[in-house]
This record gives structure tokens, sequence and C-alpha cells, in this order.
């Protein structure tokens, strides 16, 4: 018999998988371009119970350039979590698909597994193809999952998915309002620790480590000054060379959660 | 230390091909992430804070949460862009609570939900596992979080 595309997707037992589970999960490719080869990785994680009557997530890491499968399913929401040996699994009990399905989608070309035939394409990306590619990618995922048209669908993420949300959210709708269809029934999101606003995210970010104590007055002074007005992401030499100072300071910490011990 | 570990998982051929993750289409190494992407960003938004007014028009639910223990995108710098939203408050700011511990504090605005994670970082879920899986049940059943 010819499987469906879906069923091709199907994932058994992961390696280094060594306890059961009763949910299903799929992963695979879906093309968001033919004529350039653009193709993006995605794993969906069914609920544990009943996913027929559970909304779909989509989640969503940042960067950009960073992985969703490799962050989001391995080490935060997802149920299969790797043990410090790299190559067996735990199952983590407060794994998101308690409570919802969940999609990991690992955007844009090169991210991940996700890949484009045109290598140019990985010198190209940005925030509206980005967007752009992910609609198409829902519209076409769906297509192998048509359970899920028209569901309960919400947006999640953390850090420069801040831009990526709000984006495909934004293309999501204006699609809908255009086609006058419902297939992807977006309901809400909910970003973390997300990037909103170049001039806010500067801003909170020196008072952030000037108040906590983290810096020095004059370097306070310093960022204010070189980076106030800068973009949060690829800044001037002197807004870097700041940083560089405020770092110093800061000493051998871990940025990402600043009172866990630093990973040696 | 775990970003380590998935470079390791992800990596191993047997994980690639259970993935269905041909060979000739996987990178040489997988990585969390991808320089040669960062790098080349194109077009990066300076604010995205007008596509929230959109939105919130639109009538979509929108939460906002904050790890306080982040020192890449803090909790002041979302406070700060909340703030430039312009928003009026529609609810009394508080803790919420879980396991009888405050779980973070919590505001509700007109159209969007503030909610602030204690001592988790910035990737929330991985440091404060138990409130972020009550963060995201409150989020997707609309419902608050527990304020007593």
């Amino acid at each position: 018999s010819v499987l469906s595309e879906k069923e091709q997707n199907k994932v058994s037992k992961l390696p280094g998988q060594n306890f059961n589970v009763n949910f299903a999960h799929y992963s695979g490719f879906v093309t968001t371009n033919e004529k350039l080869g653009r193709a993006l990785f995605y794993w969906l994680i069914e609920a544990a119970e009943d996913p027929a009557s559970k909304p779909l997530v989509l989640w969503l890491n940042g960067g950009p350039g960073c992985s969703s499968v490799g962050f989001g399913e391995a080490e935060e929401i997802g149920p299969f979590h790797i043990k410090p040996d790299g190559k067996t699994l735990y199952l983590n009990q407060y794994s998101w698909n308690q409570a919802a399905n969940i999609l990991f989608l690992d955007a844009p070309v090169g991210v991940g597994f996700s890949y484009s035939n045109t290598s140019s394409d990985l010198l190209t990306n940005g925030d509206k193809r980005t967007a752009q590619d992910s609609l198409t990618f829902l519209l076409k995922w769906v297509e192998r999952y048509p359970e899920y048209k028209g569901r309960e669908f919400y947006i999640v993420g953390e850090s420069y998915a801040g831009h990526y949300i709000p984006q495909l959210s934004q293309a999501i709708v204006r699609h809908n309002q255009a086609s006058g269809e419902n297939t992807i029934n977006l309901k809400g999101y909910m970003v973390g620790n997300g990037l909103m606003d170049d001039r806010q995210d500067q801003l909170g970010l020196f008072q952030y480590i000037w108040t906590l104590g983290f810096i020095s007055d004059q370097t306070y002074t310093l960022l204010k000054l070189q980076c106030g007005l800068e973009p949060f992401i690829h800044s001037s030499e002197a807004c870097n060379n700041a940083l560089e100072i405020s770092y110093k300071e800061m000493g051998n910490i871990d940025h990402y959660s600043v009172f866990t011990p630093a990973c040696v | 230390c775990t970003e380590k570990h998935s470079k390791v998982y992800f990596n191993l051929p047997e994980v690639q091909r259970a993935l269905h993750v041909p060979p000739e289409v996987a990178p040489s190494k997988w990585d969390t992430c991808n320089y040669v992407v960062n790098e080349n960003w194109n077009d990066c938004a300076s604010s995205v804070l007008d596509i929230y007014h959109e939105l919130i028009a639109a009538g979509i639910r929108i939460w906002v949460f904050s790890g306080d223990a982040d020192a890449v995108v803090p909790v002041t710098s979302t406070r700060y862009s909340i703030d430039a939203l312009n928003l009026s408050t529609t609810s009394p700011y508080g803790p919420w609570y879980i396991d009888g511990q405050v779980g973070g504090w919590t505001q509700q605005y007109a159209g969007l939900n503030f909610v602030t994670v204690r001592g988790a970082g910035h990737e929330v879920p991985l440091h404060r596992p138990k409130e972020a899986l009550a963060l995201f049940k409150a989020f997707i059943s609309g419902t608050p979080l527990l304020s007593t």
C-alpha cells in the first residue's frame, strides 16, 4: 500500500529512547519555494491525551538562526530531553504536549535541518521572507495534516521570535482577511523575553544590568551614549566596544540566566 | 549546558534517519544556531509595536511573559516596550502563585496580558518548567493565573 505523506513522516521510537510514550509524533520537510528549493523542517508532537480535542501550538525559537528543535523541543517544552551523554533521552514531566499538540518549526532555511538548494538563500534571510515562508509552510502543512484545518491555533516562542511571532501572526490575519478562509485559525500568541522595539529593549537592558549592580556607573553612561539608538542585533563598532566593557564587568556569568553558574 | 547535549544528539546519523532527514540534505554539522544566517540577516524591523496595535484591534489574544533573571532581553526591556504601546490597564497589578509560592507578577492591559516568571532566565521553561507549564495552560485556556 502507498503511505500518505503524514504516515511517511511518523516517527517510531527514537534512538536512545528507553521509555514508551502514549502519543504520536511526526517529522519531515515542507517545501516553501519549489523554484529555489527551500524546505523547512518540522516536528509535530501530538498531545498526550485526546489530541483531536486539543489546540495546535507552533513553537518558535529566535536567534535569528536558532533551532526550535534544538532548544524548544530538546531542552524547554518538548517531551524528549537529552541526557548529558548526548545519546539517551528522558521524558520531560512538564512537556507542553500535556495540554496541546506542539509543532516545532526550524525557520528560516539554514536553521537546524531546514535547507535550500540555492546556497545564496542562506545569505539573504530576513524578517519578511521568514514570515512569508512560515505562512507558506503552515498552509501546505495543514494539507498534509487536514485534521488541523480550522483547529484553534496559537503561536508561542521567545527571544528573536519576538519578531517572528507578531510578523507571522500579521501575515496569517491578513491572509485570512484577503482569502476569506480560516484554515489557519489563529486565536492568539505568547512571547517570552522577546525583542519588541530596539530603543526600548536597549534602554531596558542597560537599566537592568545597572540596577542589579552588574556594571559601573561609567559603563552605564557609555552604553546609553553608544548604543541607545542602535539596532539590538548587529550594532556599530562603538556600541560593541561599550558592550565588551560591560561583559568584562559582569564577569563570567550566564547572561541568559544570571544566577545560574556558567557552563564550563 | 543542555545546548551541548543537543549538538551531540542531533548529529547522530541514526537520529537523523529516525527524524526522516535524508543524508543528501542533512547539514555537514547540525548546530543549535547557524551564525551564517545570523550574521547575514537582511531586514530586521526596529520595532514590532505597530503590529501589536494591529493584532490587538483584530482581537488576537496576546500574552507577553518575562523570566526576571535574563540579561539578554530583560524584564525591564519588556516593560518599556509595553509602556510604549500606551495601553490602559484592566486589572490590579499583583503576584501570581504556584504551590503556595510567588510565581511572578502579572498585569492585564486592554488587549495584552503581561506575566513575569520569578527566577527564570531567557529560556523560561528550561529553568522554571513547572511555572512555565502553568503559564502555558493559563494562556491557551484564556484564564488568569492564580492570584491567591
